[in-house]
């Protein structure tokens, strides 16, 4: 199916620069430097759980930068209400995943 | 699919 992936490209330049400014070890984030960031949006543990869930796409427990923009697309997303899907739309796959 | 008992990949479990 080849649908835009719902991240825009000015999105994913800022959740880019998030990534990088959490000091990713061989372009992938560990669950412990990714945590405190989604703690802080202060969305509800098992949101965060399951934000995580729909975003590690290969259950390494690291996320890369495409994987940790979807996480932040859901964090945005829920923050302004909408709620979190049981599971990935396809068009929220980062298209280097489908 | 969550994985049936182990250890989880997921630092919110």
């Amino acid at each position: 199916i080849d649908t835009p992936w719902v991240v825009k490209p000015e999105e994913k330049m800022k959740f880019d620069s998030i990534f990088d400014s959490l000091g990713p070890v061989g372009g992938m984030l560990s669950g412990d430097k990714v945590k405190p960031v989604l703690l802080n949006s202060k969305l509800p543990v098992d949101i965060l759980g399951r934000v995580w869930e729909l975003s590690d796409l290969d259950r390494d427990g690291m996320l890369d930068k495409d994987e940790f923009s979807v996480a932040m697309y859901l964090v945005y997303r829920a923050l302004e209400g909408e709620p979190v899907p049981m599971s990935l739309p396809p068009p929220l796959v980062p298209p280097s995943k489908r | 699919q969550y994985p049936a008992g182990g250890s989880s990949t997921n630092p919110f479990l």
